[in-house]
């Protein structure tokens, strides 16, 4: 099984 | 702001694309042309369109303003464009309305709209400039084809891409299935290429709902370009006229 991760774990709030 | 654009068709196109991922946007608009950036209420993937300055003639935008838009409301409105329309947008400083006339260009018949605008606070994302491992380039329909085989089945796709080519897995209740592609050149018609360009091996598992989503881009350009590197989000990028371009980022589904 996978999960689905969350842009923000990859992108910075600016 | 006042901005022309020769075929209303190409917005229409756009707002078309995004309307079902994304709701309420801000278009950033200043001298460069007109931005947008949204997230899913997921948070999963994201819209990023640049539509540049040289997309539109003329294009003036003499202040910084962010236009925040309803994409229902404007969807309600372009329905009212016929594709060949010119089509002008105008704003104001500090506006409180966008404005938008569709032209004719074989009848003297104008129509024009206002859509009243919104305050939108949205989260602007930082974009890290990536050099990814594994860059596709193919047919759009294409991949339209691919997400939609697949989705049939099964919720989530792994994408592999390896120097053999890159191949499209899908497991679900029913039974598996794959499609696989190889480095192809269409001597007669670039366009129904496959290019894969390539560092190093990549294996991503994405959740299928949203490229299918992202394939209501497949209108505005016959090609799309798929760029990953392992555990970051998925690029899908749709390219149109004047380097003006419609990218979709998402999120990847990672093992426990």
């Amino acid at each position: 099984t996978s999960h689905q991760v969350k842009l923000l774990a990859f992108f910075n709030d600016k | 702001l006042e901005a022309r654009l020769e075929q209303a068709a190409m917005l229409k196109r756009v707002v078309d694309a995004i309307k079902d991922l994304v709701q309420d946007c801000n278009f950033d608009c200043n001298d460069s042309g007109i931005a947008l950036q949204a997230m899913d209420n997921s948070h999963v993937a994201l819209v990023s369109m640049m539509l540049k300055s040289e997309s539109f003639s003329p294009f003036r935008c003499d202040r910084n303003i962010a236009l925040g838009i309803n994409l229902t409301s404007l969807t309600k409105v372009l329905r009212a464009a016929q594709g060949d329309d010119i089509l002008t947008l105008k704003a104001e400083d500090a506006p409180d309305v966008v404005n938008l006339t569709f032209e004719s260009p074989e009848s003297d018949r104008l129509s024009e709209y206002d859509i009243k605008l919104m305050d939108i606070d949205q989260e602007h994302l930082g974009i890290p400039d990536t050099e990814y491992a594994a860059t596709i380039t193919l047919p759009s329909s294409e991949f339209s084809r691919i997400t939609r085989d697949l989705s049939a089945l099964s919720e989530s796709v792994a994408i592999e891409c390896t120097k053999e080519g890159v191949k499209f897995t899908c497991t679900g209740d029913i039974g598996n299935g794959s499609v696989s592609l190889r480095q192809h050149t269409n001597v007669e018609n670039d366009a129904k290429s496959v290019d894969i360009s390539l560092t190093e091996p990549v294996a991503l598992t994405f959740s299928l709902k949203y490229l299918v989503n992202f394939c209501k881009a497949a209108g505005l350009s016959d090609r799309v370009r798929l760029c990953l590197s392992n555990e970051v989000p998925l690029l899908v990028e749709y390219g149109l006229s004047n380097n003006s371009y419609l990218r979709f980022y998402l999120a990847p589904k990672i093992g426990d």
